[in-house]
């Protein structure tokens, strides 16, 4: 993220749609505007009150052409909307030539877009993430649109975080009842280390699944009081997951079949299970592992000796030259268990109970005394 | 369409800060040298995620093409925010 060098110095802001787009309806404009401002007001202790008429912060304006201020909009397409920070007063403006549309593939969102406007107008430059709101670029619409995690940032750097709750789930705490199993049955990860999925969950603790359990692992091992019930934990989720990651927006993707689930921390996301082939299109059933890489912000699923990337801000998100043979990877097996890039910037790979270390500046697996792969009992898992 | 000519690409440049906003009206008659134009791409690149080619290629070119935002910078003309974090 970049911050343009201005913020607002009081928490509750007022904006006024001084001038509505041609095409909508206004009750429905002032409830997407409203969406959009609530979109930072989620991640700050910042609130938004709309009026009507006199003097506000933001005054927000649907206009044509020349329009007042030395930039005139375009027409359709080009440029959308233009903002301006807080030092030059925050107003809004939106290119009336553009075919303004609310839930719909067709035309541009208004959500969206005032929603990135909006974080002009609260002082963020744009981001140079692609998969940022802030990003410049209009990504389409996406129905089941969120803040990314650079965005989240960029508005925290400005405005801090929210004091009464945190929606990424740092420190929330969750009401679900973690259970352990029988003490003992851990020694089943160091009788046989394979594994289902590993995961680093948004508040950094890395998580091994294997069956119905899960394991909580530190840098001595497994953590003490493991393994538990994945479905206790988090509920409505099964067992015998095939690939898990935690996207950049803090939010969990468990998919196992032909179904995922999305949770914030322990906590379901929504509606889910849902459909591979609807959220992740271009993906198949049945994958062996997943990993975003953190580095462009792409996910990358393994399924036996392929590899598929997913990019979330392209249509279509898997290029038509995908999949692609997991043998690009040198070094790294077919059939994988599991994959995680870990915080030290290498991508871990997991089959049958050994892992390998893969160097993305060399793009193969490390040369190393003792070589690759290595028991992931013994180093993962605190085995003797 | 993708923008088609150096022009276009040149107005587009200097439009959002990668390049001197006077050659936003190709009538100036402003020239400016190949490398600036080579360095500006880069950036532009850089900035998008793209390859790193310093020609405007046909990836180049789309994404310029694409619909975005045009927020105006203290100066006046819009820009990308350039600086690191």
């Amino acid at each position: 993220y970049a911050l343009q060098g201005s913020r607002w110095r009081v928490k509750e802001l007022s904006y006024k749609i001084a001038k509505y787009p041609k095409n909508l309806d206004h009750g429905k404009v002032d409830v997407e505007l409203a969406k959009a401002f609530q979109v930072w007001a989620d991640q700050t202790d910042l609130t938004f009150v709309r009026k009507t008429k006199g003097q506000v912060h933001i005054e927000i304006r649907f206009e044509k052409g020349e329009h007042g201020d030395g930039d005139p909009f375009d027409g359709p397409g080009g440029t959308l909307a233009h903002a301006y920070f807080p030092v030059y007063g925050g107003d809004a403006h939106f290119d009336d030539a553009e075919n303004w549309s609310i839930g719909s593939y067709r035309g541009t969102n208004l959500f969206q877009v005032a929603a990135h406007e909006f974080g002009h107008s609260l002082g963020l430059s744009h981001s140079d993430v692609k998969t940022a709101l802030m990003a410049p670029f209009y990504r389409g619409y996406e129905p089941h649109f969120q803040l990314d995690v650079d965005d989240i940032q960029g508005i925290q750097a400005l405005y801090g975080k929210k004091a009464s709750k945190t929606p990424m789930s740092t420190g929330v705490k969750t009401t679900t009842t973690e259970s352990s199993v029988p003490s003992g049955e851990d020694a089943e990860l160091c009788n046989d280390a394979s594994v289902d999925t590993v995961f680093r969950s948004a508040e950094g603790v890395t998580y091994a699944f294997k069956g119905d359990h899960y394991w909580k692992l530190t840098d001595d091992g497994i953590a003490a009081g493991y393994p538990k019930t994945i479905s206790r934990s988090w509920q409505g989720l099964p067992g015998h997951i095939d690939a898990a990651f935690t996207y950049r927006n803090g939010k969990t993707y468990f998919f196992k079949g032909s179904q995922y689930w999305r949770y914030v921390g322990k906590k379901v996301d929504g509606d889910y299970p849902k459909q591979i082939s609807d959220g992740f299109t271009g993906i198949p059933d049945n994958v062996d592992a997943a990993v975003v890489w953190s580095g462009n912000g792409k996910i990358y699923f393994f399924k036996g000796s392929k590899f598929w990337r997913f990019d979330p801000s392209q249509k279509p998100p898997v290029k038509s030259t995908y999949p692609k043979p997991l043998s690009n990877w040198e070094g790294i097996p077919d059939n994988l268990d599991a994959a995680l890039q870990y915080t030290n910037g290498y991508t871990y790979f997991f089959k049958r109970g050994q892992y390998y270390r893969f160097n993305d500046r060399t793009f193969s697996v490390d040369t190393a005394d003792p070589a690759f792969p290595r028991p992931a009992g013994y180093w993962w898992f605190g085995c003797k | 369409a993708p923008v088609q000519s150096d022009t276009q690409a040149m107005i587009y440049l200097s439009q959002f800060g990668y390049l001197n906003p006077k050659v936003r009206n190709p009538s100036s008659g402003t020239i400016i040298a190949a490398d600036t134009m080579k360095k500006a791409i880069i950036e532009f690149q850089a900035f998008a995620g793209l390859n790193i080619t310093g020609e405007l290629d046909r990836e180049t070119a789309e994404t310029m093409s694409l619909p975005r935002c045009g927020v105006r910078d203290k100066v006046g003309y819009a820009s990308d925010s350039r600086s690191k974090r």
